[in-house]
């Protein structure tokens, strides 16, 4: 059910994507904000089919030079390239105090067993101010490969960019900042260095107070 | 932004890309 409605390919699927803060030493789901939240878990034939755009019109949001997205689409395989409008959710209760815990953790499967390498580049004004690389090895579970990376620690750039986003007085202004950050994650084999996944993320501030919501598109060159 | 940069807002991209779903 998942394909052609969530990200992944038949080689790997991204089950659940959330970056969070949280106040340490009570890591219950109370004490917990998400900023931004994927899961994929539950894919069912009751989800519509996810629209395309236009790689070509996102090209300028991310790295152009060498390795950026415009050349790794052209190598492909292009049913790997997907584009996460994220409408991110700032409206946290939790107070902003030495101690709290800013994470990124993610979850993919495959059929197969593989050692794969997750490229983190956050880009301003389409240029790559800070990259992440983990290498993450897999774990069978119920028939399949699972790779988690948990609890990772949300860089300083990023820690710095929310507390200044979240100074701005006006939505519409968090807005116009965002405009111009991005991040790009490439997901490849490290072994045969085959790129298994590759998502752009664009971002608003969520006007909503159910939380994070986003949209997913394939990435597409008509 | 840079001066050679076009609005997302100008862009071909889908209705949806400027609508925030509603919670499920």
């Amino acid at each position: 059910a998942w394909q052609g409605r969530s990200i992944g390919t038949p080689k790997l699927r991204l089950v659940e994507f959330l970056a969070f803060m949280e106040q340490q030493g009570e890591p219950d789901a109370y004490n917990k904000h998400l900023y931004v939240h994927i899961s994929q878990s539950n894919p069912s034939y009751s989800d519509a089919l996810l629209e395309s755009v236009d790689v070509r019109q996102i090209y300028d949001k991310f790295p152009e030079k060498k390795g950026g997205l415009k050349e790794l689409y052209e190598k492909g395989p292009p049913n790997a390239f997907f584009l996460v409008k994220f409408w991110a959710d700032l409206n946290t209760s939790i107070q902003d105090e030495p101690g709290v815990f800013y994470g990124v953790s993610s979850q993919y499967e495959s059929p197969e067993n593989m050692t794969i390498t997750c490229s983190s580049k956050v880009c301003s004004f389409g240029k790559q101010v800070v990259e992440k690389v983990e290498t993450e090895y897999a774990r069978f579970e119920n028939g399949r490969f699972l790779y988690r990376i948990h609890r990772s620690p949300m860089c300083e750039y990023l820690i710095n960019f929310i507390h200044k986003l979240k100074q701005l007085p006006e939505k519409y202004m968090m807005n116009s900042v965002l405009e111009n950050f991005t991040i790009l994650q490439v997901v490849t084999n490290r072994d045969t260095q085959e790129l298994l996944l590759c998502i752009a993320y664009v971002f608003e501030v969520s006007t909503s107070e159910h939380g994070a919501q986003h949209h997913i598109y394939r990435l597409v060159k008509d | 932004g840079r001066p050679d940069q076009v609005p997302m807002r100008k862009r071909h991209l889908p209705a949806s890309f400027w609508e925030e779903p509603r919670p499920s």
